[in-house]
């Protein structure tokens, strides 16, 4: 049984992923087999599913602006498509001959198939999703780049007014996939990171203020600067992890190991 | 979303479909 990436999708493949596999070894098990049951109705209730996920997955296409989205998930829906087709066939050629052993084997090869274009499906669309987190992380990072060069209070609280809601929206959707993950250590590290990230911010803010008043007292300002420049580099890196994260899979671990 | 009710209608019908046809096999194991 694979490890799924998020919650979300095991719950949708878990349960089919072990029908699939107690079929096989009933399959082996059993060589001949008894005479199959007529499976015309539920393999029209999957044919229906089918038709129905391809027409949602081809508004998600079209109404998509992720390109990779739009390059990947026309596949994984021909998968889908192709399966439900060999399951047809299957059902056709038992009824003429319920032992029949071809009929067995698209059968099986139906199943499977509807488990991997889902999987792919699914698999694609939660990439998706993480690259529209990815963006909010970049846009923090790009206010931050600016964050040096403010030098009045004014221009600090057009900041804050900018930054604010940018890491409200980072925040919330990482706190919601760390919670998707199931992958134990990627969500630790994900909720250390937003940790740091929530505790830097207003230090931030207030090395920028301290940093402001200094340069409009006309007082040195050196060590104000190294202070906020240093908590500026924290930030990022910290976002730059979060990016790192969100794009982790235990895929990419299998292949480390 | 959905695109993810979508998705579980299928795994949910074929998961039947599989139980259909297992069923039938069951017995002789």
């Amino acid at each position: 049984m694979p490890t799924f990436h998020t919650k979300t999708i095991a719950g949708i493949l878990e349960p089919v992923a072990q029908q699939v596999s107690r079929l096989v070894i009933l399959h082996e098990e059993a060589e001949d087999g008894n005479a199959m049951p007529d499976l015309e109705r539920p393999v029209q209730g999957v044919s229906k599913a089918v038709a129905n996920l391809v027409k949602v997955g081809r508004d998600t296409i079209n109404s998509s602006n992720d390109q990779i989205l739009r390059q990947d998930m026309p596949a994984s829906l021909q998968r889908v498509e192709r399966a439900s087709h060999l399951l047809e066939e299957a059902s056709a050629m038992l009824k003429i001959d319920p032992y029949s052993q071809p009929a067995r084997k698209k059968l099986i090869e139906g199943s499977r198939g509807i488990l991997q274009g889902t999987s792919l499906l699914l698999t694609c669309f939660d990439e998706s999703e993480v690259r529209k987190i990815i963006r909010e992380c970049k846009k923090v990072l790009d206010y931050l780049a600016v964050a040096e060069v403010i030098d009045s209070m004014e221009d600090l609280v057009q900041f804050v007014k900018d930054l604010s809601p940018c890491l409200t929206k980072v925040s919330r959707d990482v706190d919601y996939r760390e919670k998707e993950l199931t992958h134990q250590v990627h969500r630790e590290m994900l909720s250390r990171s937003l940790e740091s990230i929530k505790t830097l911010a207003p230090v931030l803010i207030c090395a920028m203020k301290i940093y402001v008043q200094l340069v409009a007292q006309g007082k040195t300002e050196h060590e104000a600067a190294e202070n906020r420049n240093y908590l500026v580099h924290r930030m990022t890196d910290e976002i730059n992890e979060i990016i790192r994260v969100l794009q982790l899979t235990t895929y990419d671990e299998d292949e480390w190991e | 979303e959905i695109i993810l009710e979508a998705a579980k209608s299928i795994t949910q019908a074929t998961a039947m479909l599989i139980r259909a046809a297992s069923n039938a096999q069951k017995e002789l194991v």
